[in-house]
């Protein structure tokens, strides 16, 4: 590994994340998840936490441009250079970008997240089958008002789960529109348009009004990329036309002739040569997840690494199942030092609770670390009531607070002493009133103790829950046998005694839940109030769903 | 035996032109990712550059043998999707 010269460091721990932009090629929540998973990479090994900020400087601001993007180092269309970032430090130092000529994916091709539909926001299940025909792509077919869709399992006919894919007929994003859909045609300028356009813009992003005049309203987003469009060339958007002339030969699939690269392309009319329209065909794109992980690596102070499988190696290769390289973990390391969390090692096997066991109190704790400052943590990873003791996460801590009072908190203990089959980061942790067993979810797996026996990790989907969910923000209990858990902007009610999903979940939480924000990180039950929070701030909610307060967690619950 | 087809290559609109010999695309690879520049760097005369210790040093640098001469491996190399960081430090 090498370390920049001087050994450029942050000064501080406590690193902050902004993401400026969005790339069309992926649902924002995608991405705002893979930088989440590429943060977690190293903080995973690390006394470094990562915090996303919404507004303001950060330490690592992040965006996707093309070619000149505002600094001196310019893209270079698709493929060759993927994405840079610059050292710790003031300015842009610390800063990272991404070229959007690439077509960022999951690494295994377009990662079609779902909207609408029945599928809960599932992502697109390619192949899938539609009346006998088997579908590579999102389609138009059984549709009369030409919105593209797919089916979120293998099998349309028998399972009839569908989404809607990005359209800008369904959504936009960035702009000043609040994500409204393009409205066709549109006037800008004087000029009629019916559909997304790049003109007026230096940036190459396609956009569109979202009323019919942009002159008169000024309301406009920007276009989604259809899974089916073609990536750079003169036509990005559009979907290739099949079959396309070029140099007097028809073609019915995308081809290199004519190319002295190899990569394969496609016209967007039916008659290229005349037209002159044409654009790269989609491919597997690249791993935003893997590329980030490797930009944010050089934003907290390593260089190009020289072993191949290293992360930090300066040339992109996708692995599936992704783990830092000894090389990586060393080279972070000498710059910060260990995670003071727990290394990460498997979780003991799992043994089933006796019933006949009594519950066991908690084993004596021991604060370690006190530098550990709960009062300097911006948020928590999951926030909870545990024997009457608010509890509060944060990477393989936790700190505890009595119930009534104004008592001062308790810890930083240490989490895999007191519960040594969990990972360091919980994001939702619960306690079942009547049987006091504890459950604790992190990704999309979760555990359950009963004193000090464990059952898990078992997958979240066991419970029900969909593929699709990232993980669990939070859970809030109803009575003694449900649970009510977040994710996302969705609720499910959690049968605790069958262990499974009731029918007729998710429900939408900004209209259960009306005022709070629908993208709360914790929620939890306290003193009979559910609260959610979302960055360093709690929304508090009475019995009759009303927001009676909003506040500072550090200030009001933490008493800091 | 059928003729070889005549490859033809066309000047694709909005392409971005990165028709560049072997040569030109190994200078630019080395000067944009700070091979060329530190030799630069160390000698203090632009003629005295070596491209030959420049591709030995980017050849370590990606784990390729150390030839010091522009082989296929190299520019296969050169060719791969990569970070825009500079390998040497400048």
């Amino acid at each position: 590994y090498q370390t920049f010269a001087g050994d450029l460091k942050w000064d501080h721990h406590d690193i902050t994340y902004r993401i400026i932009n969005y790339s069309p090629d992926m649902e924002s929540s995608l991405i705002d998840d893979a930088f989440a998973r590429a943060f977690k990479v190293w903080s995973d090994v690390t006394p470094l936490t990562f915090t996303r900020l919404f507004d303001g400087t950060a330490d690592i601001m992040i965006s996707f441009g093309k070619e000149d993007h505002g600094d001196p180092y310019p893209f270079d269309g698709k493929d060759g250079l993927l994405a840079h970032a610059y050292p710790p430090g003031e300015g842009v130092q610390g800063d990272a970008h991404f070229d959007d000529d690439e077509f960022w994916t999951l690494g295994k091709g377009a990662a079609v997240k779902t909207r609408y539909g029945n599928a809960e926001g599932a992502m697109c299940h390619f192949p899938f089958t539609f009346q006998g025909k088997s579908y590579t792509t999102c389609t138009t077919d059984g549709r009369s008002d030409n919105l593209p869709w797919c089916a979120t399992t293998a099998d349309y006919s028998r399972d009839k789960k569908y989404g809607f894919c990005p359209s800008e007929l369904l959504y936009t994003f960035g702009g000043n529109a609040d994500g409204a859909k393009c409205v066709f045609p549109f006037t800008f300028l004087g000029e009629e348009y019916d559909s997304c356009t790049t003109e007026g813009r230096s940036d190459g992003y396609r956009w569109c009004a979202t009323t019919d005049n942009f002159d008169i309203d000024k309301k406009y987003g920007f276009c989604p990329s259809r899974d089916t469009a073609v990536i750079g060339g003169n036509s990005e958007g559009e979907p290739c036309h099949f079959p396309f002339e070029f140099l007097g030969k028809k073609y019915d699939s995308c081809t290199s002739v004519g190319r002295g690269d190899g990569k394969l392309w496609c016209g967007t009319t039916d008659n290229y040569d005349e037209d002159r329209k044409w654009g790269f065909c989609p491919d597997k794109g690249y791993s935003l997840f893997l590329v980030a992980a490797h930009e944010f690596g050089h934003a907290i102070g390593l260089e190009h690494s020289t072993v191949r499988d290293a992360l930090m190696y300066p040339m992109y290769s996708y692995v599936e199942n992704f783990s830092l390289n000894k090389d990586d973990i060393e080279g972070i390391q000498y710059l910060y030092g260990r995670g003071t969390g727990p290394d990460p090692s498997p979780a003991p096997t799992a043994t089933q609770p006796d019933p006949t066991d009594e519950p066991t109190p908690p084993p004596t704790t021991r604060p370690v670390n006190p530098t550990k400052d709960a009062c300097k943590m911006i948020n928590f990873d999951a926030i909870t009531v545990i024997a009457g003791e608010l509890h509060f996460f944060k990477d393989g801590y936790y700190w505890n607070k009595p119930g009534k009072g104004d008592e001062e908190l308790r810890g930083p203990f240490s989490i895999s002493e007191r519960w040594p089959a969990l990972p360091p980061v919980i994001d939702t942790a619960f306690e079942e009133p009547l049987t006091k067993k504890l459950y604790f979810f992190s990704g999309t797996r979760f555990w359950v103790y009963t004193g000090k026996n464990v059952l898990g990790p078992r997958s979240i989907e066991k419970l029900g829950l969909p593929k699709s969910i990232q993980k669990v923000d939070g859970a809030l209990q109803k009575g003694t046998a449900k649970v009510l858990l977040f994710s996302g902007e969705n609720f499910w009610r959690l049968d605790v005694k069958a262990q499974k999903i009731d029918p007729g979940y998710p429900k939408q939480t900004d209209i259960a839940f009306a005022g709070v924000p629908n993208d709360s990180h914790d929620v939890f039950q306290y003193n009979g109030h559910y609260y959610f929070c979302r960055d360093r701030f709690y929304w508090r909610m009475n019995s009759r769903r009303q927001v009676d307060r909003v506040g500072y967690v550090k200030y009001d619950i933490l008493k800091c | 035996w059928s003729h070889p087809l005549k490859q033809v290559f066309v000047t694709f609109p909005g392409d971005i032109i990165k028709n560049m010999t072997d040569v030109e695309l190994a200078e630019s690879y080395l000067k944009k990712f700070g091979y060329l520049e530190t030799q630069q760097h160390r000698s203090g005369f632009q003629s005295m550059v070596s491209t030959e210790k420049a591709l030995k040093m980017m050849q370590r640098q990606m784990g390729l043998e150390e030839t010091g001469k522009l082989d296929k491996s190299t520019l296969e190399a050169m060719k791969q999707p990569r970070c825009g960081v500079p390998d040497v430090a400048n």
